[in-house]
């Protein structure tokens, strides 16, 4: 069992990583590193083992190569196709999103409950009902639900996801959702970032 | 100094402190809540010894005196003022975000460099010229800039925040932005939790 501040930490280290390849570093070793990561030495050293000897010592690590392990070692070097429920302002935003796809995530299919929506072509794909979702599944390979609609449709939406089938989701709306043990919710909120600047702010004042 | 990574954790920390108020928990011990919070309970303590003592011995915190501990040493305990550059899905998906508001931040003015956006009222705030933001700023009390215009865009617009004098910027935007040593910017970035979803995901199957 890898802990959850671990996965967190690994993807900073590989948009680090991506940084440092797009300045054509090539290798790099654990202390710059951590650095450019806002951790120490030993943790990146630590997190790295839990899959195995990456490092050529007292060289470092050769960059793309570490991207390459990391990712695999994550099961992010492989495409994750995804069902958006809730195709308003936010749900829009995130299929305009360019990140997602760079990373293999790909939405192949959207969804909602308003009878205007439906049938739409937003961003390259038609607006399907969510009843639809369940016969969809199967047929698009779908992984990964997003949920984008208010808080009060969020248990909902994640019904109609489990539903269908799946058991990994990410939440963007700010609700609790009840999901059996086996279903995997992540919840994106960004208030740390807000407190960190509010803290920031009140310390250099 | 605080690190980056207590932060963090402390803002986890008063989400499911939060909770637990809301199901009418009165007194807490720091091994439940370090469980909730996926943390172990030393780190708990250690992270709440920055800003002095606060649980009674061999009883635990109070809940709801331990929230208003905490938010008040972060500074989050009044209102945070806001603009926002970028009036467009994500723009409008955060000011639909009632979050916000509930925490204390609030967003106070909008903009945009799209002629026909200009003058508009969404969420019941008129869309001001990017330029007009020099001159609002004090007016308004704004103290924190949030960025959700295209990549390309997002330097330009960070300019416009700085050049009117604003020192924390949170960005959504994917592309990083040349500041200034004394601006703090906080990217806003989900990939981990989909990084997190897809490691269970293979570790499940
Ligand atoms: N976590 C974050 O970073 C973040 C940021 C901004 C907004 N939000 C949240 O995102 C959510 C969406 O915000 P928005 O501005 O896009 O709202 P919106 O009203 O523009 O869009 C919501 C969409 O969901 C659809 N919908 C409602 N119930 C549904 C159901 N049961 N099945 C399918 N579709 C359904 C609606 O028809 C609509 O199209 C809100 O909960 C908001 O608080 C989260
Ligand atoms: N970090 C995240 O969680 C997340 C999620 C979804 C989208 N995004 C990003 O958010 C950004 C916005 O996405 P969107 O779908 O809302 O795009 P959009 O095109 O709908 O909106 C962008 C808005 O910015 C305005 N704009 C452009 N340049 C400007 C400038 N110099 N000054 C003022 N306004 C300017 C445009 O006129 C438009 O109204 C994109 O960069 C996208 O990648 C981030």
């Amino acid at each position: 069992h890898i802990p959850r501040a671990t996965i967190q930490r690994l993807a900073t280290y590989v948009q680090v990583l991506e940084n440092f390849a797009r300045d054509e570093v090539e290798v790099i070793s654990s202390n710059p590193l951590a650095e450019a990561c806002g951790v120490n030495g030993s943790q990146v050293r630590k997190d790295l083992a839990y899959f195995g000897e990456f490092g050529i010592r007292g060289v470092g690590y050769h960059v793309t190569s570490l991207i390459a392990a990391i990712t695999a070692s994550l099961g992010v070097d492989r495409e994750w196709r995804m069902a958006l429920i809730g195709v308003g302002n936010l749900g829009k935003a995130i299929l305009n999103h360019g990140e997602f796809r760079a990373r293999g995530f790909n939405i192949v299919g959207i969804f909602d409950c308003d009878p205007f929506k439906i049938g739409e072509i937003v961003h390259g794909l038609e607006v399907h009902c969510t009843k639809d979702l369940k016969g969809m599944v199967a047929e698009l390979g779908i992984e990964i639900g997003i949920i984008t609609t208010p808080p009060e449709r969020a248990q909902r939406a994640a019904q109609h996801l489990m539903d269908a089938g799946l058991t990994s989701i990410l939440n963007f709306a700010p609700a609790r959702i009840k999901v059996p043990e086996r279903v995997h919710v992540e919840y994106v909120d960004f208030f740390h970032h807000l407190y960190a600047l509010a803290f920031n702010h009140t310390q250099t004042r």
